[in-house]
C-alpha cells in the first residue's frame, strides 16, 4: 500500500459521496447519467464477487462494501425516490449500454489471465470500468451547462484514475514481480477519456467561471 | 501474469 493508492481510493470514495450529497441535498439528479451509474454497479458487483471467500484486507473489504452500497443508493434515488426521479434527464441519457457491455464481455472472453468464470468476470469488470463513464460524458456534452457538483464528481473520478497510474508506476519501480498489463492498458484508456473534460474543467476553474462544454 | 499482481487493488 502506498500513498498514491490510498489517495486514489479516497478520491474515488469522495467522488461518489459528492454525487450522493448533491442528489440528497438538492433532491435533483439533473445532469447525472443513470446508465453510467448502472454500469458502475455492474463493475463493482462482477469485480467484488470474491468478497465472501477471498479476504485480502479489512481495508479492501470495507471499500468493496461501501462502493457497492453507495452506487446502489445513487441508483435507488434516481429510479425510486419520488422527487429525485422526476429530475432525471431521460431524454438526453440515451446511450445504448449494450454497445459497451457486449464488446467488453467478448474481449474478456478472449483476453484474460485464466479461462475461468470468476477470472473472466473480473477481467470484464476491468474493461467495463474503463468505458463506463462514456454515457456520463455524452450527457454532459449534450446538456452543455454543467453544474458545479456534477463537474466536481467527474473531475474527482478522473483524478482517482490518475492516482492509480501513479500507484502502478510506484509499484512497478519498487516491487520485483509487479506486472499487470491488462489492468494498465484499461486504466490508461479510462484516464485518457477524462483528458478532454479535464481541460475544460481547469479552464473554467482558472477563470472562476461556470463549466461549459463546447458542442 | 497480465492481471495477477493487481488483484489486491480495488
Amino acid at each position: 500500500m502506498n500513498i498514491f493508492r490510498v489517495s486514489a481510493d479516497i478520491l474515488h470514495l469522495l467522488s461518489i459521496l459528492v454525487l450522493l450529497l448533491k442528489i440528497h441535498a438538492t433532491k435533483s439528479c439533473a445532469g447525472i447519467s443513470l446508465k453510467t451509474q448502472e454500469l458502475y454497479l455492474a463493475v463493482f458487483v462482477t469485480r467484488y464477487l470474491d468478497l465472501f471467500w477471498n479476504f485480502h484486507s479489512l481495508y479492501n473489504s470495507v471499500f468493496k462494501v461501501v462502493y457497492i452500497a453507495t452506487s446502489s443508493m445513487i441508483i435507488w434515488y434516481m429510479k425510486r425516490h419520488r422527487g429525485v426521479k422526476q429530475t432525471y434527464d431521460k431524454d438526453h441519457d440515451t446511450f445504448r449500454y449494450l454497445f459497451l457491455i457486449v464488446p467488453c464481455a467478448v474481449l474478456a472472453l478472449i483476453v484474460n489471465g485464466r479461462f475461468s468464470l470468476f477470472e473472466i468476470l473480473w477481467t470484464f469488470s476491468i474493461y467495463l470500468e474503463a468505458v463506463a463513464i462514456l454515457p456520463q460524458l455524452v450527457l454532459l456534452q449534450r446538456t452543455k451547462n454543467v453544474d458545479n457538483l456534477t463537474g466536481n464528481y467527474v473531475f474527482l473520478l478522473g483524478l482517482y484514475r490518475a492516482f492509480y497510474i501513479l500507484n502502478w508506476i510506484y509499484r512497478y519501480a519498487t516491487e520485483p514481480h509487479y506486472s499487470a498489463w491488462i489492468v494498465w492498458l484499461s486504466g490508461l484508456v479510462q484516464t485518457g477519456l477524462y483528458l478532454d473534460f479535464f481541460y475544460y474543467y481547469l479552464q473554467a476553474w482558472k477563470q472562476s467561471k461556470k463549466l461549459q462544454l463546447p458542442s | 501474469g497480465p492481471v495477477e499482481a493487481a488483484k489486491d487493488e480495488l
